[in-house]
């Protein structure tokens, strides 16, 4: 544990947090989009089977069981608790997230899986394991893309709402950095250049929201996209 | 002990 992964960490439960709040509190879930929190739980899901088969850490373990309960408990406010679920504009929330995501995201890891004989001579489970591993950074990367197409669609933009998805975006930054430290101070170090491409390709997506959220943040006035 | 690389992470 180095401190850039520390704060990615704290980052992301932050962020989770925050939405919670915002869905607790304000009792509204507009300007939420459902579709990016379900792809968070089916990456979470997909990613953290190895709860079962391999311990790291306590701390390893109870982050990933809160990330699948918080998520759980997101996707459940939006879609069945009343009066939340009333506030949800579904007509909004139309990233296509099966073909443009779930889909491609499934073809990549399987590709990639193959090519790279990750896995060779390990048993099918493992195999699978492996693959849904891949899948799962995959769709990490892209899993924002429906709540950033539906902010564009609003374009006020509510400061929980910015808070949230800054914390998330600053995850996978901080990430990187953890990465970076990692390569020069743990020796045998095992690299996955698939985590790293993802990573940066998630962090690169939030790009154009920081910038907009600083800017927003320097005025100390409304946050609001352009058009 | 081999590291495991970023498969320890979250």
């Amino acid at each position: 544990m180095n401190v850039f992964r520390l704060c990615g960490d704290m980052s992301h439960v932050f962020s989770i947090v925050v939405l919670l709040l915002r869905l607790r509190v304000a009792k509204n879930a507009s300007g939420i989009s459902l579709r990016t929190h379900e792809l968070f739980l089916l990456v979470f899901l997909t990613r953290y089977t190895d709860l079962f088969t391999t311990y790291y850490s306590l701390y390893n373990s109870c982050m990933k069981i809160a990330y699948i309960l918080s998520t759980a408990s997101i996707v459940y406010m939006i879609r069945l608790s009343d009066p939340i679920c009333t506030t949800y504009d579904k007509a909004q929330d139309t990233f296509r997230h099966w073909a443009f995501a779930v889909g491609p995201c499934a073809v990549l890891a399987t590709l990639t899986h193959f090519i790279s004989g990750e896995g060779s001579g390990y048993s099918l489970f493992v195999n699978i394991q492996e693959l849904l591993w891949t899948f799962s950074i995959y769709l990490e990367s892209i899993a924002i893309l429906p709540q950033l197409i539906l902010l564009q669609r609003y374009r006020e933009v509510e400061n929980l709402t910015g808070n949230y998805i800054f914390f998330m975006g600053s995850y996978r930054a901080l990430y990187i950095l953890n990465w970076i430290y990692r390569t020069y101070y743990e020796p045998g170090y095992r690299h996955h250049y698939v985590a790293y491409f993802c990573g940066v390709l998630q962090t690169l997506l939030y790009a154009d929201f920081f910038y907009y959220y600083m800017q927003s943040k320097r005025r100390g006035g409304r946050f609001s996209l352009p058009t | 002990k081999e590291s495991s690389g970023s498969k320890d992470e979250l």
